[in-house]
């Protein structure tokens, strides 16, 4: 298994530089970033308790921008982009979001019944 | 085995579900016995996730401390042990959802709508996984979701994803070719419901890629039968 922050702890594979783009990010994902951020709190409906909080929030969308313009680059078959998650870091998306419990790598139990094997061919 | 096969064309799946911050591991639950519940019956019928927020506090004999815990989450076998001692699941506007787990247990066994029957997990084959999907409906798996987090749509393939499993969901089809340029090839994939409403992903489903366990989709997959109820 990979580190807890493993997305960003991965080896990247190069890839041609035009290559998946995501259509919703520009080149450089920090550009209009306030712009974005300003529909992203107008389409999810997102309001702060005080500037703090908001600067706070302004720079993990920010960095949640990064994020979706590495994940766009390791999975160029998708679109990855802005989502009503920008907002969260990745620790409060895991606990607030996430909900498998299990400290360990989860495993199959070992007393669950075993489903019986299948046809799969004609 | 089809091609291609989507429980949402054969009436087997119910509207997306918007968790809030309260995931419960209960939507990969329900969403699996509401499948195998209109297999039984014949009735597509929405079931009370509220009810596992609530009353399951199932843990796993395999790890000390581990049990179903409201909204801190669970493991979607614990809580289909739950449905399987407690008798069944509500319907969902019996229990309606409310996203905490601060109120109490209000289950009402004179209104259980679906009951299980059995659960079993699935080798790890993708064959089997797809021969279970057709033949027993949707199927509970884990997932390691974390590019789910800025996931808006097409298959999401990703060169390197992580096996650690954070995430409950429900496999309700998969498709022989997901366009995917990058590779020059047109890529099998998985159809998955999530549980963050319709406005994530494809209109709250997400498409992974098939052929190599990639984020741990294969890894804990569970089938689950249901039996025939009258329901109230």
């Amino acid at each position: 298994s990979l580190p807890e922050n493993s997305d960003d702890a991965l080896i990247r594979q190069v890839v041609d530089a035009d290559a998946g783009v995501s259509e919703t990010l520009s080149d450089d994902p920090l550009l209009g970033a306030e712009h974005h951020f300003t529909l992203f709190k107008k389409k999810y409906g997102k309001s702060y308790a005080n500037q703090e909080e908001h600067n706070f929030r302004f720079k993990v969308f920010q960095k949640n921008l990064k994020r979706a313009r590495r994940h766009q680059r390791m999975d160029p078959s998708a679109i990855h982009g802005v989502t009503q998650f920008s907002d969260l870091t990745r620790s409060e998306f895991k606990r607030t979001v996430l909900g498998l419990r299990g400290s360990r790598r989860l495993r199959l139990p070992t007393d669950a019944n075993t489903a019986p094997i299948l046809p799969t061919e004609g | 085995l089809p091609e291609d096969f989507d429980w949402r064309d054969h009436g087997a799946v119910t509207e997306v579900k918007n968790q809030g911050s309260c995931d419960h591991a209960g939507v990969q639950c329900t969403g699996a016995l509401e499948g195998a519940n209109y297999l039984a019956t014949g009735n597509l019928v929405s079931l009370s996730e509220q009810q596992l927020v609530d009353c399951d506090h199932e843990c796993d004999p395999e790890e000390a401390g581990a049990c179903d815990s409201g909204c801190n989450g669970g493991l979607m076998n614990s809580a289909f042990e739950y449905t399987l001692k407690a008798g069944g699941l509500m319907k969902e506007k019996d229990y309606p959802y409310t996203g905490t787990d601060r109120g109490t247990c209000k289950f009402d066994k004179s209104k259980i709508a679906a009951s299980v029957s059995n659960f079993s997990v699935v080798s790890l084959d993708e064959d089997q996984i797809a021969a279970n999907l057709v033949k027993n409906g949707p199927l509970a798996v884990a997932i390691n979701a974390v590019f789910m987090q800025t996931y808006v749509g097409g298959v999401s393939c990703p060169y390197i994803c992580s096996k650690r499993l954070d995430h409950g969901v429900l496999l309700v089809g998969y498709g022989s070719a997901g366009y995917a340029p990058v590779r020059m090839k047109e890529k099998p994939y998985w159809i998955i419901k999530n549980s963050w409403g319709e406005s994530w992903g494809e209109s709250g489903f997400y498409k992974i890629c098939r052929g190599r366990n990639i984020c741990g989709v294969d890894s804990m997959v569970s089938t689950v039968a249901a039996v025939q109820t009258t329901s109230q």
